[in-house]
């Protein structure tokens, strides 16, 4: 049959490759002949090759004895697509569409047998293939592609690399653990690999940053939507573990990613994940120097690393829609009509959200736009304060801090929580943001005068949202820290009715 | 309807795969208990470093099988090698490599089998850690001429009748009287003509320079340099 | 609450205590988990010809 034909054809490369290095001039001989011949010189023919080739693959791995070299015939595939993208035409068609046929005709495969399959479907071929294809791709790469003799191929070899590791990420999310759970831990495997990983951290302006971000928000997805607190799958604790290695891979070579991610990353971060929040949190950028947070007198109105704007990836005013003006305008100049306007947002959500969070179930406020305004306040002010004077903004009649003592006040119990959570989710490292933050809280935390009576509230909400990120195991952000323990410092906080009623909670606040 | 279903390659296929897509647009409520068993699945084949390994095709192992005695161990090198890393000088620098146990390995080799696997196993990742291992003992290699050289420094300590401007051109043997200080971890000492700069350091000191290679071609053996040898920077690779 | 970091932070010999310099951790990360991180993994390198 002609499938078994191709397999022969194949079986040839298989050979070859087992003998010669991919340099040797007999490999370019071998595609040209494949084309020649008509083996592979349409679509059509290169896809049926390719299929054969898979399936071939697959079942050697399959049938090879485990303690042989189980791999052979996936290793050879790998290499043979790389090869084509050296030695191949492409005036009339283009690398990238090419690629996308090839990643696409594996997918369809690994989709057929694991329909046929079910729970027998074994990943680790697949797996083997998409890793060798990264390494071989990494070889033939290196020092922009030296190794390439033929000058013209070699230049849109290098126009085409960032697009390579687009196209694989991009397949990466076809099938992810949603869609594919007999492959998920594969998909970890593969996220974490040492020839993608970093590759995408280095490739932040090329958007490597952005297709890592949708990344870790499908795997975000996945455990979330399989975890509860509390009841937690074993295969999904093993998962979540091994992301848990992955994020301190990440904070301690690029931490950068964390520190300018963290508003796309914490807004799809299941609730729940307290440490994860905090590893992402804690980062700094690398070699940033600043005084232990248990230090008994912090002060960031001195420290000057505390007048440093952190850079953001993804500005959250694109999230703010039809209330980037009105909040905008109120900052500008404030007014109860625009409060009421932004309010009336904020406290609207058309349906329940599900959203297993630290004693609640549920959401009524849109916490999305919650975390936008405020670290979009958070920007504003740290940039103001480098204008004006610093007085202007840490000030309890400046418009940055009425906005947000505004939405507090008028806020839903569920939104006065999500707000005060999203302001605590930027004591992060010292840095400007960190600093207008650190004064909102303890301003808020120690003049009961704002509240109308009902300061003993938002404080207990205020200590919550700190507590939650420090009874974890660590790491805990800086500014959390520091924040946490100007509180304490204060006697008063201890006799607060809330902390004194519980001696559980009590016990907690002695010992911290 | 659309003309990718109606494609023979694709139209099964593309059936499951938008099956998979719905999971992805509306996950289910609970784990059911076949995507368990899947998840199960995946966790028990889950594949490990060696599965990451890269492609061993057209590669030769660095060393043959051949019969062992039972008392030496038979994990391929690769595997992890508990070392005190705090006891191995070359992990100062620091770098991507010096982590993993092969580096470290190599850190223990003699310079013999450095240069056997630099020469004898060319292309190959172990060539590559060799290089580095020797260019952290301080050795470089010519691009031109694919030998290793080494500078050696001594320090000479004149004594009384000497002329501090000497200079020699075609010395003999090389002398190691009590006073000199060499820095020197080569294999052999191989007195040939010798190809020697004096610098004056101070008014009591001179260093004393000289270049060896590596004769990979005939002796397998550091030799010493001639006297027409000269550096130049220009010839030998940045490693 | 999470977990203790520290054996994680070892197993990526991220140790700070250690006073070894800077690495970068993800270029020679065997696998997501220590038990699948049995052997080492080739590193990106450049031979020249």
């Amino acid at each position: 049959s002609r499938t078994e034909l191709l397999c022969l054809v194949f079986t040839e490369w298989i050979t070859l490759v087992q003998k010669i290095e991919v340099d040797h001039y007999i490999v370019k001989a071998f595609i040209k002949q494949l084309v020649d011949t008509h083996v592979i010189d349409t679509h059509e023919k290169f896809v049926e090759f390719f299929e054969a080739s898979i399936s071939l693959s697959v079942d050697a791995f399959k049938e090879s004895d485990p303690t042989s070299d189980v791999f052979v015939s996936i290793d050879a595939l790998a290499k043979f697509f790389v090869q084509l993208l050296i030695y191949l035409d492409f005036t009339e068609e283009s690398r990238k569409d090419f690629s996308s046929l090839v990643l696409t005709t594996f997918v369809l495969n690994m989709t057929n047998d694991h329909k046929e399959n079910g729970k027998d479907f074994n990943e680790r071929p697949y797996f083997r293939f998409l890793s060798i294809l990264l390494c071989e791709w990494e070889k033939l790469s290196c020092h922009n592609f030296i190794r390439v003799k033929d000058q013209t191929c070699r230049c849109e070899l290098i126009e085409f690399d960032k697009d390579f590791y687009s196209i694989f990420a991009s397949f990466m999310r076809v099938y992810q653990p949603l869609a594919f759970p007999c492959f998920a831990f594969a998909w970890v495997t593969l996220l974490s690999h040492r020839m993608v990983l970093p590759v995408l951290l280095r490739m932040k302006e090329e958007g490597g940053w952005e297709k890592l971000n949708l990344l870790f928000i499908d795997l975000f997805r996945f455990i979330d939507s399989y975890s509860r607190v509390g009841d937690v799958p074993d295969s999904i604790s093993v998962l979540y573990k091994g992301l848990l290695r992955v994020f301190l891979g990440v904070a301690n070579d690029v931490p950068e990613y964390f520190v300018e991610n963290h508003y796309t990353l914490l807004n799809n971060l299941p609730a729940s994940y307290l440490q994860l929040k905090n590893i992402i949190l804690s980062a700094f950028p690398k070699k940033l120097q600043f005084p232990n947070p248990y230090s008994a007198d912090i002060d960031m109105d001195v420290l000057e690393i505390c007048k440093k704007v952190p850079q953001v990836a993804y500005d959250p005013v694109q999230d703010l829609g039809t209330l980037k003006k009105p909040v905008d305008s109120y900052l500008r100049i404030p007014s109860s009509s625009l409060m009421r306007t932004i309010n009336s947002n904020v406290n609207a959500l058309k349906d329940l959200k599900k959203e297993h969070g630290v004693g609640f179930d549920e959401i009524a406020v849109n916490v999305k736009l919650i975390n936008a305004i405020v670290l979009h306040i958070g920007i504003e002010a740290a940039t103001e304060a480098l204008n004006t004077t610093k007085n202007a903004i840490f000030n309890k009649n400046s418009s940055y801090f009425t906005l947000l003592l505004g939405l507090i006040s008028n806020g839903s119990p569920s939104a006065k929580y999500h707000i005060i959570e999203a302001i605590v989710c930027q004591l992060r490292y010292p840095n400007a943001q960190t600093h207008f933050f650190n004064f909102v809280i303890c301003t808020m935390f120690f003049t009961d005068s704002l509240w109308d009576g009902n300061g003993a509230e938002v404080q207990e909400l205020i200590l919550r949202c700190l507590l939650e990120k420090l009874f974890v195991f660590k790491p805990h952000p800086w500014g959390v820290v520091v924040t946490f323990t100007d509180l304490l410092k204060n006697k008063d906080t201890m006799e607060l009715p809330f902390i004194k009623q519980s001696s559980e909670i009590q016990s907690v606040f002695k010992s911290l | 309807k659309l003309p990718a279903f109606q494609n023979k390659h694709f139209n099964i296929g593309l059936k499951n795969l938008v099956e998979t897509k719905r999971q992805i647009v509306q996950p289910s409520e609970k784990l059911s208990e076949e995507m368990k068993q899947e998840l199960e699945s995946s966790l028990l084949n889950c594949p490990d470093s060696l599965d990451s390994e890269v492609s061993k095709l057209n590669e030769f192992q660095l060393s043959q099988p051949h019969p062992t005695s039972i008392f030496f161990p038979s994990e391929p090198i690769r595997f992890f090698y508990n070392s005190d890393i705090t006891e191995t000088p070359n992990l100062k620098k620091g770098d991507v490599y010096s982590r993993t146990s092969l580096a470290q390995i190599m850190s223990k080799f003699d310079l013999d089998t450095l240069f056997f696997i630099f020469y004898h196993y060319q292309g190959t990742y172990e060539q590559f850690l060799s290089a580095r291992e020797l260019s952290l003992r301080g050795w470089q290699f010519n691009k031109v001429d694919r030998f290793w050289y080494y500078k050696e420094e001594e320090v000479s300590f004149p004594d009384s009748s000497s002329n501090e401007n000497d200079s020699i051109s075609n010395a003999g043997n090389n002398k190691n009287d009590n006073n000199n200080v060499s820095k020197n971890n080569d294999t052999s000492n191989n007195n040939d003509e010798t190809s020697v700069h004096i610098s004056k350091k101070d008014s009591s000191n001179k260093i004393v320079t000289s270049w060896r290679y590596f004769d990979y071609e005939k002796s397998w053996l550091s030799r010493r340099c001639g006297p027409d040898f000269v550096y130049q920077e220009k010839e030998f690779e940045k490693i | 609450t999470g977990v203790d970091l520290t054996p994680y932070i070892q197993s990526l010999n991220l140790d700070p205590a250690s006073k070894l310099p800077f690495h970068h951790v993800l270029e020679t990360l065997p696998s997501p988990w220590i038990e699948t991180s049995r052997s080492d993994v080739e590193p990106r390198h450049f031979i020249p010809e």
